[in-house]
């Protein structure tokens, strides 16, 4: 994360390699299922065992025995709907919820956030010696329109996806950030409103972050959690 | 520290059954079931039940006429390495494999058999040598390995021919595909099973890496080294490559897929030109050493087309990667790249949502066939022809019975994936209606709350 702060994200999970490395984030949206971007994993039809979602720690590399950690291998994947970039993990047992770990609200079907609401993005992703890289960052970021972002992308920037951040230089998601959680703080509770995909770049300036738009395919999500 | 088991071939959720049974099956652990199939002569594999600790010791291998073998949960078949492989280690002293012609192609004679030769190396004799029928064998240990009397009255005996296990199968590129038997390191060192954490504990369980053949405990390259390797079963020495011949012509990777303006699954066969990470970071050629010293050297490995500084993935990371002209920062991922598409062509189309599509195509966007929607089986569905009996669901054809915003759908035939978009498009000038909740009728009840820490800690000051 480049130019955010340390800070608590109870529903951000690092999502680790069979070899343990954290390489993308994710969001917990209910006990057993985690949403990401598709980009992060190879495929959708390949076996994922012996990778794992780690949670209830804000450090990227906790101490073996840390008795918050939670590390709960993932044994299913499925992909979303055609251009949604965005993969649901299912664990293998539920999640624990206590103060470090909590789901994040899923926001109404369709729903368009507001252009100026202020967000944030979380993730242990690179800083670029603009903070600490072992900690979990969070930045705040407010909303654009698709309308005002897409003069920066060329018309590039579908509604199936949404833009946030400021056209200043250094601040955004970066490596292994993606896949976290674009959250707004709505009726008084947290909201995945979207996804962090890869851009080109990071903490560009005139470059707003890229998201998916998480109210698009809400019904999908739910229907997955449901069959 | 060598585990008995180390002598055996494992099958996991295996039962065998044999002709005749073994008297009894007895309590014990599996190594302790190893050791006792290993003291009894007639004793070549042994199936031992996870759940209740059996060991039940067998009379034959699954390769022997007469044997079945079962799917089972709880049962795993050890097998003795012996009668399952048809290399030799050393002389071939321990072989017992089913080769029964000599090197110029002589049928042998039986052991049992003095004609056309008399000799006196019978089964009765010497029982712990092996010679069953007319099988190479080595029983005076001679330095050309396994051999045979022939029936042929002109030769008495010849040699059989039979490969050493380090040069039977070879090397490819850097041995990643390697799934010969050669089980010691280059040192003499015998090779640790993978399945066991001791003496040395490591993150490589068969279970966990399914794709990599980590069988009993042969040398394998799970973690994309120069060559196969092994942990070994000395304590003081962890791990060690093994000793196994490359193979001669040009190397290549089995059944890789090359692409180029995008890639597919983790990346391996990407041959593209980007050169930059989805960081912005300039890759580091791959056939230098500065600003990163490493060992994937285009030499080093010539199936990955480490050309230039370009994206690729020489070690099966989760995508391409590069190291990168950045100091501070060694690797890091060429996420930005786009994947080549993987669905199949649309073969009709919908409009609306599709949930009055009635048409025949009835397989996922991946290709799946769809499970018929009166069938339990390998899904129980939840949606059937009683709970939506106006919905067409006919038999396993694309339908959207319960609205799907993202179109017609269907329970697949395969059984690790429940449920999938079909292989349909929306029709020419039909956009796809956008389905919209009242945010106002929304509400949340336990998510998206959480403890402020900084706040709090605020407060407490």
């Amino acid at each position: 994360m480049i130019g955010g702060r340390p800070g608590n994200s109870p529903w951000t999970v690092s999502l680790r390699n069979r070899e343990g490395t954290h390489f993308c984030g994710g969001s917990l949206v209910s006990r057993n299922w985690i949403i990401s971007t598709k980009q992060c994993f190879s495929s959708c039809y390949t076996e994922h065992r012996g990778y794992e979602a780690w949670m209830g720690t804000v450090l990227k590399n906790p101490m073996p025995n840390d008795p918050e950690k939670q590390a709960i291998p993932i044994q299913n994947v499925v992909c979303g709907p055609k251009g949604s970039n965005l993969i649901m993990l299912e664990l293998e047992r539920p999640a624990t919820l206590n103060a470090r770990v909590a789901l994040i609200c899923l926001p109404p079907q369709g729903y368009i956030v507001p252009e100026a609401t202020t967000c944030e993005i979380a993730g242990w992703g690179e800083t670029q010696g603009t903070g600490d890289d072992n900690v979990l960052n969070i930045l705040s970021v407010p909303v654009m329109s698709n309308k005002k972002c897409n003069q920066h992308y060329r018309s590039h920037v579908p509604e199936t996806e949404m833009c946030a951040g400021t056209l200043e230089r250094g601040a955004g998601a970066c490596e292994r950030d993606y896949g976290g959680p674009l959250a707004c703080f709505t009726h008084e509770c947290w909201v995945l409103e979207g996804v962090i995909i890869p851009g080109r770049g990071c903490g560009r300036a005139r470059q707003p972050g890229i998201f998916v738009r998480v109210a698009v395919f809400v019904d999908w999500i739910k229907k997955v959690m449901a069959l | 520290q060598r585990s008995s088991l180390n002598d055996y071939h494992r099958s996991k959720g295996v039962r065998l059954q044999g002709p005749t049974d073994w008297p009894q099956e007895e309590p014990f652990s599996e190594e302790e079931c190893a050791s006792q199939c290993t003291r009894i002569l007639q004793c070549r594999a042994f199936n031992y039940n996870l759940q209740s600790k059996q060991c039940k010791l067998l009379y034959w291998t699954s390769r022997e006429q007469g044997t079945q073998r079962h799917r089972h949960n709880h049962i795993d078949l050890y097998e003795k390495k012996d009668y399952m492989q048809e290399c030799i280690m050393d002389r071939g002293f321990a072989y017992r494999g089913r080769v029964s012609k000599t090197k110029s192609g002589k049928l042998c004679q039986k052991w049992t058999s003095s004609v056309p030769h008399e000799h006196r190396n019978t089964p009765a004799d010497f029982p712990e040598k092996g010679l069953d029928l007319n099988y190479c064998r080595n029983p005076d240990n001679h330095e050309n390995g396994p051999w045979c009397y022939t029936t042929d009255w002109n030769t008495r005996l010849e040699d059989c021919g039979i490969a050493r296990c380090d040069q039977d199968v070879c090397l490819l590129c850097n041995g990643e595909d390697y799934n010969g038997f050669v089980d010691r390191t280059e040192s003499g060192r015998e090779c640790q099973r993978w399945d066991l954490s001791y003496p040395h504990s490591h993150k490589y369980q068969p279970e966990k890496y399914a794709e990599k053949n980590l069988d009993d405990n042969y040398c394998r390259n799970p973690d994309g080294s120069l060559r196969p390797w092994c942990y070994t079963v000395d304590p003081n020495v962890e791990r060690e490559y093994c000793n196994i011949r490359k193979c001669a012509g040009q190397h290549k990777l089995k059944e890789l897929e090359i692409t180029k303006p995008c890639f597919k699954h983790n990346g391996v066969g990407y041959r593209g030109t980007v050169a930059q990470t989805s960081a912005s970071n300039t890759c580091q050629r791959w056939d230098q050493q500065h600003p990163h010293a490493h060992e994937f050297t285009p030499e080093n490995y010539p199936c990955k087309g480490l050309d230039e500084n370009y994206c690729r993935n020489p070690d099966g990371s989760e995508a391409p990667w590069c190291f990168t002209t950045d100091e501070g920062i060694r690797t890091a991922f060429c996420f930005q790249l786009q994947r080549c598409d993987d669905d199949i062509e649309p073969e009709d189309c919908y409009t609306g949502n599709g949930t009055k599509y009635r048409g025949f195509v009835s397989k996922t966007r991946k290709g799946i066939p769809c499970q018929r929607w009166n069938s339990n089986t390998p899904h129980q569905p939840r949606v059937t022809p009683t709970t939506h009996p106006n919905a067409g669901l006919r038999e396993n054809y694309c339908r959207n019975p319960d609205g799907d915003s993202h179109g017609p759908w269907c329970y697949t035939t395969n059984p690790k994936v429940q449920w999938d978009y079909c292989a349909i498009r929306t029709c020419e000038g039909h956009a796809k209606p956008t389905n919209k909740e009242d945010p106002e009728l929304v509400t949340f009840d336990s998510c998206g709350r959480r403890e402020d820490r900084e706040i709090s800690n605020k407060k407490s000051r």
